[in-house]
């Protein structure tokens, strides 16, 4: 796993991250700096071309609490219309997964439909109940999501998850589309005097225009 | 599309996360532009595990929540910036900052229409220090301000003053635009409005042939 994950982080180069001058300190990690988070990358099989991974988990040990932020076009995708629903319903959450390749928007019923059967299959491997997975996709609008080769990918994506930075840099670089390079960032800083750690990883390189609420 | 996931071990609760992370999004993410399509996809969901073992934060003006905000802020910047650098067929990142709006709001809403700009983005991607089309889109923005009052400035030189535009050193201006762009290094555009306290910034990137021939590649 660690070898598959080191593989997936190298793919493409990391990008530049222009952090803000603060009281913080720059920290590897990425997404998994945090105490409790886990992440994998790995190559499902759902891109049309290439073998970049293109199926990422992040992971929480505890019920984290969830917020989220979407976009305000109304031909809102698959993903997106799931996880206003979920988090309309619930506080917390414990994994997310997310697609490349597919963005399954504008698909209609039959979207929607892949949506919930990914979650409820990532739920079931994790022992979590649907509520608590949440899901992005991004790549081609208007393709469904390659579910079959989602589906037969996830005990492995599951297998694969690590606390470790390679495990973030490889989520990360399964994120992508047409980026050039991977986003990841970590800092370590002081809450009321304790140390705490904020981390992430986007992707985005075209049809940039968020107007997220 | 963008997506972004955001992972934290403070504790801190549901009310207050959600409003923390949407102020961060309105700081960063919405404040990024590459081409002005608003994607189906865009998300940010943000995780807090609590187990770093710090007080709880029940309430957004606590001191523990402004220390968390400006972390959070942070590390969105720096992934939105990234994003904006990325942007496809980009040579170099674009950042747009405005001094002197009545607001945060209304300064980031100025900035914003600035990195919008096909015009101002085609310009950067020209090379041409091209004030007047950095002017307009200040001036669509939908913000009142006196034109009298507008500074423009790219880098270290100042192109318009109090609404007067300057004899420049057009040399060195576009110098400072085609280094940015050969090494895919940052452009300052720096814009004040007046004497308010509202300071906003925007991220976008340059417009290249790229773009066209990456999009009109990428098919359904």
């Amino acid at each position: 796993a660690s070898s598959t994950l080191n593989e997936a982080s190298n793919c493409i180069p990391v990008a530049p991250i222009f952090l803000p001058e603060g009281p913080w300190k720059e920290i590897p990690g990425g997404v998994t700096a945090a105490k409790g988070f886990k992440a994998a990358g790995i190559y499902g099989g759902l891109r049309a071309t290439g073998e970049k991974p293109d199926l990422a988990l992040v992971t929480c040990d505890v019920d984290a609490i969830a917020a989220g932020a979407f976009t305000t076009n109304v031909v809102a995708a698959a993903p997106v219309i799931y996880c206003r629903h979920a988090l309309d319903n619930s506080e917390t959450a414990r994994a997310v997964l997310i697609n490349a390749g597919q963005a399954n928007a504008a698909t209609g019923d039959a979207g929607y439909q892949d949506a919930l059967e990914c979650v409820d299959t990532l739920a079931m491997l994790l022992n979590l109940k649907p509520k608590e997975v949440l899901i992005e996709s991004t790549g081609v609008i208007g393709q469904r999501i390659r579910k079959e080769a989602l589906l037969n990918s996830l005990p492995r994506l599951v297998n694969n998850l690590s606390s470790s930075a390679e495990g973030a840099g490889s989520a990360a670089v399964a994120i992508t589309t047409t980026d050039l390079v991977s986003k990841s960032v970590a800092v370590e800083s002081q809450v009321g005097g304790t140390k705490i750690r904020v981390g992430g990883m986007a992707k985005g390189s075209g049809m940039i225009h968020p107007n997220m609420a | 599309t963008m997506l972004g996931i955001i992972t934290t071990d403070a504790l801190v609760n549901t009310d207050v996360w959600r409003k923390m992370v949407q102020i961060a999004v309105n700081r960063s993410f919405n404040q990024i532009t590459v081409d002005g399509d608003t994607s189906t996809n865009d998300t940010v969901i943000a995780l807090a595990s609590g187990l770093s073992g710090s007080t709880s934060i029940s309430s957004l003006a606590s001191y523990e929540a402004i220390e968390l905000q400006s972390c959070l802020d942070a590390v969105m910047q720096g992934l939105a910036k990234s994003i904006a650098w990325d942007g496809e067929g980009a040579t170099c990142l674009i950042e747009v900052t405005v001094t002197g709006a009545e607001s945060e709001v209304e300064a980031a809403k100025i900035a914003r229409s600035v990195a919008s700009s096909s015009l101002v983005k085609a310009a950067v991607y020209g090379r041409d220090p091209n004030w007047g089309r950095i002017a307009a889109a200040a001036g669509y923005a939908g913000i009142h301000f006196l034109q009298s009052k507008l500074c423009i400035r790219l880098g270290d030189v100042l192109l318009m003053d109090n609404g007067q535009p300057l004899a420049f050193d057009r040399a060195v201006a576009s110098g400072y635009l085609r280094k940015a762009g050969e090494i895919h290094d940052t452009v300052g555009i720096h814009i004040s409005v007046g004497e308010g306290s509202g300071i906003g910034r925007a991220w976008g990137c340059d417009l290249s042939y790229d773009y066209v021939k990456i999009n009109g590649e990428y098919t359904t």
